[in-house]
């Protein structure tokens, strides 16, 4: 069974499961120990290396092999870890545990725009104004009436020396929004590509004094970006295509790496996303059979009560009109086919002398006579008539 | 009754060569 689908063939709102989107990423890190080989870390030597694939490896790693930085001895102490989701997904969290001690400060970015631009989704920091410039987070969460980035404490170390740095979406929104008729919570949760700031190693007795630091190193592994593949509610999964990117198994009608507008064919309604009510699929012209390409005219969409605004191109068959409902010029309906037969317009065959013009009535298929002739197509002369010799007026009353 | 359908042959196109349809 299609999730995407009742039983009965009804389109209804499906999303993929919950995932971690980081397994098996590449992670670009601009600081990694090893080159130059140390006497700890060696990137030429597997049994020495510590490079970022550690962070994402499938089924996890353990505290001997995690990523390790270089051993840094001056200020800025910047690392940055970037993980390209390779498509749009909904975050539901981001987690990172640290094999040696957190760092005092953490900055975690997202993009919507595959890393051409980012903007922050949370700090952790034991000095949130210093580092960051803003107020700890309060429990309440953000005072604001949409989500924001909040400085939340910095991760603590746990005994066996390492931490864990855990982020849930929820933390920088508000209560209450709800996905499926919130833009602005949507917009929120959507992430392209995750970037991870570690801009403070944390030192004895946490010291502000950026002076007084020590020769450091990062240490991290485990890397998890939880959440699902963004398919607007048009989707319960996500594939490889072709070209080997990740995209959505788009149903309703739809199309796009997110499903995110309708099909070619599929525009007699404008696209919208999936809510749990309402799968708003998008709806296939109706052509009666006889286009294979349509527009969609807004004011025709309203004009119906936001019902349809479809317009079809291109009808065939000597079809015409916005749905390829009725024949064009010089044709008629053939009352014994249907409007979806390919025969379903007849030619008018006006006679080319008893006729007074070529166009016959679209329904009935009747030409338009010169005096005194009758018949379909103006083909003979009416009762009390007689042929004559002249072609302008071929019937004459008969003496 | 129904009446014969009109015999091209007969028509005489004589003043009206350009109104002849082309066969």
């Amino acid at each position: 069974t299609d999730p995407c689908y009742e039983e009965g063939g009804a389109p209804r709102g499906c999303i993929p499961g919950l995932v971690n989107a980081a397994l098996g990423r590449e992670v670009l890190v601009s600081n990694t120990c090893g080159r130059p080989a140390t006497w700890a870390c060696d990137s030429s030597d597997l049994m020495r290396a510590h490079p970022p694939a550690l962070l994402t490896l499938a089924g996890g790693s353990t505290s001997s092999v995690c990523w390790r930085s270089e051993v840094l001895h001056r200020v800025p102490l910047n690392v940055t870890l970037t993980v390209p989701l390779g498509k749009a997904f909904e975050l539901v969290f981001v987690s990172l545990r640290f094999c040696s001690a957190p760092p005092a400060s953490v900055a975690l970015l997202k993009s919507q725009d595959h890393g051409h631009s980012w903007t922050p989704l949370g700090f952790f920091s034991s000095h949130c104004s210093l580092d960051y410039g803003r107020p700890p987070a309060s429990s309440d969460g953000p005072a604001g009436p949409g989500p924001e980035a909040l400085c939340f404490p910095a991760p603590q170390a746990h005994s066996d020396g390492g931490g864990l740095m855990a982020f849930s979406v929820q933390d920088g929104s508000p209560p209450g929004l709800d996905l499926d008729s919130s833009p602005v919570l949507q917009d929120w949760l959507t992430a392209t590509d995750i970037r991870i700031l570690l801009t403070r190693p944390s030192m004895p007795g946490d010291t502000k004094d950026l002076d007084a630091i020590v020769p450091y190193s990062y240490s991290a592994t485990e890397l998890q970006v939880g959440g699902r593949c963004k398919c607007n509610g048009h989707a319960s999964r996500c594939l490889l295509d072709t070209q080997g990117h990740l995209i959505c198994d788009c149903r309703h009608g739809t199309e796009g790496p997110d499903c995110g507008r309708c099909k070619p064919f599929y525009c007699d309604r404008p696209w919208q996303r999936a809510t749990a009510r309402e799968a708003h699929a998008c709806l296939a012209c109706s052509c009666n059979g006889h286009a294979r390409r349509c527009r969609f005219n807004m004011e025709l969409y309203r004009l119906s009560g936001r019902r349809s605004g479809g317009v079809c191109l291109n009808c065939r068959h000597n079809t015409a009109g916005r749905h390829c409902h009725y024949c064009r010029e010089g044709f008629y309906r053939d009352p014994d086919r249907a409007l979806n037969d390919r025969r379903a317009c007849r030619a008018c065959d006006c006679h080319p002398v008893g006729a007074a013009g070529k166009t016959c009535n679209q329904t009935t298929g009747q030409c338009p006579c010169k005096d005194g002739v009758t018949g379909l197509t103006c083909n003979r002369c009416a009762p009390g008539f007689q042929q004559s010799r002249s072609p302008v007026a071929p019937c004459v009353k008969t003496p | 009754d129904v009446m014969p359908t009109l015999d091209m042959a007969l028509f005489d196109w004589t003043d009206y060569e350009d109104l002849k349809p082309e066969v």
